[in-house]
């Protein structure tokens, strides 16, 4: 086996290659098969083996040149973009590589199985950059600089992601004419497509490898990269997304990534002062959920619940903001509209999108057979008392003591029997009260203590979205545990849960706002009657202000 | 309590969508024409 | 009611690398193409001058707004971008059309003595972009098959 010092040596002299020919005038492709060839020469590219090492070294090679070039930004007194360019100058001409390597591996018949070689490389190299990054971490600790990677990882995603002849493969009305498809150019070439979410995925998997908590020295970059126009482009709109042509099918990749930044975000967020950087990242990660927020409210539709799981309950207005997302084809009507009858609204008997695989957390619940027992026949009597049990953590400590992804899986769980029992155009403050399901959220509500209370309250009040049977349901639900509950307590709570959720900055949930203002406007429930509505000058205060917007 | 989401120099009032000219979660101006890559024909790119 | 928690030690080490990479800012640079035909540090201009961008300097009206050697120099010094392809669209509002074969904007600048569904005779206006001015060309054939 060649020594590695031997291999760095070739390493060092191909790339210098490389890089003068690629600022060359000549075209890349015009020269690249040249210069395959002497990576052929060289033994480069015999094994799998010389594969991985050579462009570890060559990574290796072109980030501690980008090191050397910042750590004597300051001492030439360069600009930070003079500075840059020269890095990039390297870096570019190193992903380029990796891109031609990529584009001219396997045959370019353009069938299917030839692209698999492509991938293969591709995930080979992503895998292998990710893993210097790992490693560049643990060894220069404070002072590891995001750039190198973050530029070679962009500057791929922009090249590898551009159009159907990027990969090397023939041009579409090629496609057409080999594989007999009598698909117009306008519609979506199957076999692009499927290769782009090969490929997206190999950087999806990539960025889980630098995942923020794996790699925090790498988070801001990391959230760069998903917030980066063409990722979001690519992802959301779907590889081929033209004005016409919009594909759901990336979400897939796209979420993981976003809970991932919050559940790295989360325990830094349940304490109120942020630290500098985490302050800095938490209001990038709010950037980032607006533009999704504005441009593909769907996305956030269907995420909702993954989210909400993720992020802790104390940050209410980042939760808001992904519960204020409403499907862009549907009007809402004001709030504040006097006699509002939420029941009129045709979108209100439809269910909302992407509950089902939240539930597959009560998949594998010891109670789930109790739980539909009880759903189904109201007995065992004893599986409420031992409700609340089940919802703790074991060993859990003050502020931990529940299983929050549990609890909000249950409430949507049983609130959907519940729903699907009355069906959607039946539900009103009568028909939803003396089921099984109801005597469950009673139930909760009574047995709980105070921390698990909130976060019962809280899985119901996130519920509250735009005009669908979910929110009309958990509406009621909430109401009707107010009215018939034989304890203040409990009723303030409810009132806290709503309100710590409106004094936050907007945007504010749809369905958050119809909810209190039925709450403080409907005289059956005696709002104005609780002495907690007065137990301070500015909650009476709000109270009234809240109340003459919409009174 | 949060902060006014308007500081966030994002134009949510926009009937444009957001992302193509977003410059990332740490700069507070949008792209401009010239920094923005666009497909246009390649008979355009002469340099 | 959950009140604050006490952070992991993990957390505590995120912590410390998250001070310690925010000072290595990102700028909007780090993920755009190098443009080799613009120069890489925009000069510092005097604080009277604007700016910020001009309100609405993205879109379609303001280009049609601007002088002619203005949308000349975007669209050859802004190959690949936004700015350039708003500029050939200005252009064309202004009657110039873009020639595939010679990689140049004519203009009609008389009518025509020949037109036939293929070509046009007649003396065209080129913007030349190495003597940077117009020029006039008799006799020119404009041929469809090359008009962009």
């Amino acid at each position: 086996v060649e020594s590695d010092s031997e291999l760095l040596e070739k390493t060092e002299r191909l790339m210098r290659d490389w890089i003068n020919l690629y600022h060359s005038n000549t075209p890349p492709n015009k020269v690249f098969h040249i210069y395959v060839q002497s990576m052929n020469q060289h033994g480069i590219l015999k094994t799998d083996d010389s594969i991985t090492r050579f462009f570890r070294l060559s990574t290796e090679l072109c980030v501690d040149n980008c090191y050397r070039i910042l750590n004597g930004q300051h001492a030439n007194n360069a600009s930070v973009l003079e500075a840059r360019t020269k890095c990039f100058q390297t870096l570019d001409a190193f992903a380029h590589l990796i891109v031609m390597l990529v584009k001219h591996s396997g045959s370019n018949t353009g069938s299917m199985s030839e692209s698999t070689p492509k991938i293969n490389l591709l995930n080979k190299v992503l895998g292998i950059i990710g893993g210097v990054a790992i490693h560049d971490q643990e060894i220069r600790n404070e002072e590891f600089q995001h750039l190198p990677y973050y530029r070679i990882l962009i500057i791929l995603l922009m090249e590898l992601t551009l159009g159907p002849n990027n990969l090397g493969l023939p041009a579409m009305n090629n496609f057409q004419h080999q594989l007999g498809f009598g698909i117009n150019p306008s519609q979506v070439d199957p076999l692009y497509e499927s290769i782009q979410y090969q490929v997206l995925n190999a950087f999806c998997q990539t960025l889980k490898l630098l995942k923020p908590s794996k790699a925090p020295s790498f988070a801001f970059a990391w959230l760069d990269f998903i917030g980066h126009r063409i990722f979001m482009e690519k992802c959301l709109n779907g590889p081929n997304s033209t004005p016409s042509i919009i594909s759901t099918k990336g979400w897939i990749f796209y979420a993981p990534l976003l809970i991932e930044i919050i559940k790295f975000l989360a325990p830094f967020l349940r304490n109120v002062e942020l630290p500098h950087s985490i302050d800095l990242l938490y209001k990038g990660t709010l950037k980032v959920l607006l533009i999704l927020l504005h441009d593909f409210p769907e996305f956030l539709c269907e995420y909702c619940y993954e989210l909400c799981d993720a992020i802790p309950p104390n940050a209410i207005q980042m939760r808001n903001l992904v519960l204020s997302a409403f499907p862009r084809n549907m009007r809402l009507p004001d709030p504040f509209t006097p006699n509002l009858k939420i029941d009129s609204l045709p979108e209100i008997i439809q269910s909302p999108k992407g509950a089902s695989n939240t539930l597959s957390a009560l998949a594998t619940v010891p109670f789930r057979k109790e739980l539909d027992s009880y759903l189904r026949t109201r007995s065992p009597v004893t599986f409420l008392c031992e409700l609340r049990g089940y919802l703790q953590n074991p060993n859990g400590s003050d502020g931990n003591r529940y299983n929050i992804p549990l609890i909000n899986a249950l409430v949507l769980f049983v609130g959907q029997s519940a729903i699907q029992a009355i069906t959607p155009k039946h539900i009103s403050m009568s028909s939803i009260a003396h089921s099984s399901h109801m005597d469950i959220f009673q139930n909760l509500a009574v047995d709980l203590d105070t921390e698990g209370r909130y976060l019962f309250l809280n899985a119901i009040a996130n519920q509250l979205r735009y005009p669908n049977s979910h929110t009309h349901y958990f509406s009621c639900t909430l109401l009707y545990i107010f009215a018939e509950s034989n304890t203040e307590a409990i009723q303030e709570q409810i009132t806290r849960v709503l309100l710590e959720r409106l004094i936050v900055n907007r945007p504010h949930p749809w369905g958050l706002l119809v909810t209190f203002i039925e709450l403080i406007k409907n005289q059956s429930f005696k709002f104005w009657n609780h002495e907690f509505v007065r137990c301070a000058p500015e909650i009476e205060k709000l109270f009234e202000s809240v109340a003459r917007s919409c009174m | 309590l949060g902060i006014d989401l308007g500081t966030l120099k994002l134009d949510l009032n926009s009937a444009e969508n957001l992302y193509s000219t977003f410059c990332g979660p740490w700069s507070d101006q949008p792209l401009k024409p010239h920094e923005m890559d666009y497909p246009v024909p390649h008979e355009y790119l002469i340099n | 009611p959950l009140g604050p928690v006490q952070l992991p030690k993990q957390c505590l080490y995120q912590l410390h690398m998250l001070e310690a990479a925010c000072r290595h800012t990102i700028y909007p640079v780090d993920s755009q193409r190098l443009r080799p035909y613009l120069p890489p540090n925009p000069c510092p201009t005097p604080s009277y001058y604007p700016q910020q961008a001009l309100q609405h300097s993205d879109s379609v009206e303001f280009f049609h707004r601007l002088s002619t050697e203005t949308l000349f120099f975007i669209f050859y010094f802004m190959e690949g971008t936004k700015a350039q392809y708003l500029a050939a669209k200005a252009l064309k509002k202004q009657s110039w059309r873009f020639h595939t074969k010679y990689m140049m904007w004519f203009q009609r600048h008389e009518e025509p003595k020949t037109i036939t569904d293929e070509y046009e005779q007649g003396t065209y206006v080129y913007f030349d972009y190495e003597k940077w001015g117009q020029r006039k060309k008799e006799h020119f054939t404009f041929e469809y098959r090359y008009l962009e």
